[in-house]
């Protein structure tokens, strides 16, 4: 299992509709600063299901969607797919329980009448829920809130935190 | 709920204290709760001792914590390995030295598992086997470019982005 | 007590903007209280919108909230100049461009006072007129290296420390 | 008025005597993770009087004194000496209000009996208090406690802080 393409539609600074083809092994994102980059991490945080909205540096959902910087126009849904691949290679089982060889678990945030915030899950095209996509996840080790996304000063608070907030991260482990 | 926490710190501890000696050779780590007996009355400490130093945390300097912080989270992902993994500029305030020797260490983990790093240094840049450029043509929108391979992605790690 | 924060806001307010404008030219950053009839029942808010994105603190990038950062110190350190300044590693998460936009400011303003930055990185160890390197030869112990001229501080930037 | 040299003695990593000259202009320190650069910082801190020992990194005074590193033996004192120019070139008035072209502020703490810590201070080589260096420096513009020493962190910090951290900010430049 791994990831094969993060597709993204008007989130955040990715206006209209953007694939970033991904490969196995070790790949390297680089660009200048404000470039977008920690957004393509906000992205799959926002479809694995972080703790809260505070985790995608934003004050809400609406913040998510693509807000025309300073002479566009400001967009009113975004989208956001991880594209995993799932096949049962080398005869063993799948690690996402479900029988495709190709896994697309896809967020849609429309923004509605009196700003409020309409918010969609789609597993393979067919609707889904945050907690199925959890479910699904989890058994296969990828969690959202866990540490194997490690957010821009992560590695710096988990430096100076006190005592007591690192023995809660060691709890949420268990 | 305290033996879960002591049985998951038992692993961990382990974890630490070995990737702590690969990310440092020749220092040595280790996770000590404070209360062993009431472990919820007290803290985590994460004690680390670079080669050659005396020991403690609060003597660290920033690139020593952050070496340590970072043996302490891939402790953790080897107690529940996942799938793919993301780092967002995990070195950036490494010296050539110690950034080399935490790319080299993901390109390892890389092998049986999926990474994507965000990085600004040119050591990282080199280690990876793919590379993505990201920029915003000055309209805040921003886009990937196509045909950006390790000679052009190095040459960022180099030059003035500008030129992106 | 509230002249004295208002008068002294009104003038750094003044420099942020001009100096955050000299940072990120085509950006434009302001400093506003959050309540303005009685200033110690709110914040002080750093506004800054980089060139072609839209405004609002909480959007910037890790390296956008650094240069808005760096714009406000300098605008404190003019409203009360000192005869030297130190700088710990400020030029961390900043990319080629933005570094160099830093260290070239800090070389203006050393015509005037005397100017001590720690860096790693080689953009601003070339923009230097002096350059101190430090080492700990794996005993702990600090020693500063003699001789050691621009071209040893350039070199350092580039290649691995393990060398020095 | 610049500083002209620092001079070390057993202040936290640097054994033994070990002086550092400084020109005026722009000065680059580098050197590897862990080698001392950020000590300088806190020598520098150390004389012109911070606001707490916190802010030198060090739980307590005891901490600034060379511990020996893994093998070497501890020592029982450690001296911090700032040497500014103090020339009344151009004919103007000397910046430091001491008649003197040459200005030593020295700081001393040595290890007592029972762990108790004390503090000498000295200037130009005659015995001096915090109060003095104090009232010295800050007509000459070089505060122990404001904004021209940034130390590690301080950027990002004052980037992340809450606006009533910030309003205090500029509290205490008032
Ligand atoms: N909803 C939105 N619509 C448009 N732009 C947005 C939106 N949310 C955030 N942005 C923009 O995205 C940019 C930040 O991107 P990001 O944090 O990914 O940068 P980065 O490449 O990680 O930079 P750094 O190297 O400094 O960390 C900001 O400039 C911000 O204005
Ligand atoms: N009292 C002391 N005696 C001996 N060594 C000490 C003492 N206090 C601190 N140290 C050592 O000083 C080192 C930290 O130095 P410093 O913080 O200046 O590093 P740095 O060069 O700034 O590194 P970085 O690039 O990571 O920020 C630590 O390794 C620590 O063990
Ligand atoms: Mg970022
Ligand atoms: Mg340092």
């Amino acid at each position: 299992m791994h990831l094969v393409a993060l597709e993204l539609e008007n989130f955040k600074s990715f206006k209209g509709e953007v694939t970033i083809p991904l490969s196995e092994g070790f790949t390297a994102v680089t660009g200048p600063n404000g470039s977008g980059k920690s957004n393509i991490g906000d992205a799959i945080q926002f479809v694995l299901g972080p703790k809260s909205s505070k985790s995608l540096r934003a004050q809400n959902l609406k913040q998510l969607i693509y807000n025309g910087g300073e002479k566009g126009r400001a967009a009113k849904f975004c989208k956001a797919t991880l594209v995993f691949s799932n096949s049962s290679r080398n005869g063993g089982r799948r690690r996402l329980k479900l029988d495709a060889d190709e896994v697309r678990l896809t967020r849609t945030i429309k923004l509605g009448r009196k700003d409020n915030i309409n918010s969609a899950y789609h597993l393979n095209e067919r609707p889904s829920s945050a907690t199925e996509f959890r479910r699904l996840l989890t058994e296969a080790g990828a969690r959202g809130d866990g540490y194997n996304i490690v957010l821009q000063g992560d590695v710096t608070q988990l430096a100076i935190m006190s005592g007591r907030a690192r023995r809660r991260v060691l709890e949420d482990v268990a | 709920r305290k033996e879960r926490l002591t049985a998951v710190l038992e692993i961990v501890s382990d974890n630490f204290t070995r990737t702590y000696a690969h990310l440092q050779p020749g220092g040595h780590g280790e996770l000590k709760l404070e209360n062993p007996k009431k472990p919820f009355e007290g803290g985590l400490e994460m004690w680390a001792r670079p080669p050659g130093k005396a020991s403690g945390l609060n003597l660290l300097s920033g690139g020593e914590k952050s070496m340590a912080a970072l043996a302490l989270i891939f402790a953790i992902q080897d107690y529940e390995p996942s799938p793919f993994y993301y780092f967002d500029e995990v070195d950036q305030n490494l010296d050539t030295f110690n950034a080399e020797a935490t790319a080299s260490l993901c390109k390892l983990r890389a092998q049986s598992a999926q990474f994507i790093m965000v990085t600004l240094r040119k050591v990282s840049l080199e280690m990876a086997d793919h590379h993505i450029g990201i920029t915003h043509a000055g309209d805040g929108c921003s886009r990937m470019i196509t045909d950006f391979g390790r000679e052009a992605a190095i040459e960022v790690g180099d030059a003035a982005y500008v030129e992106l």
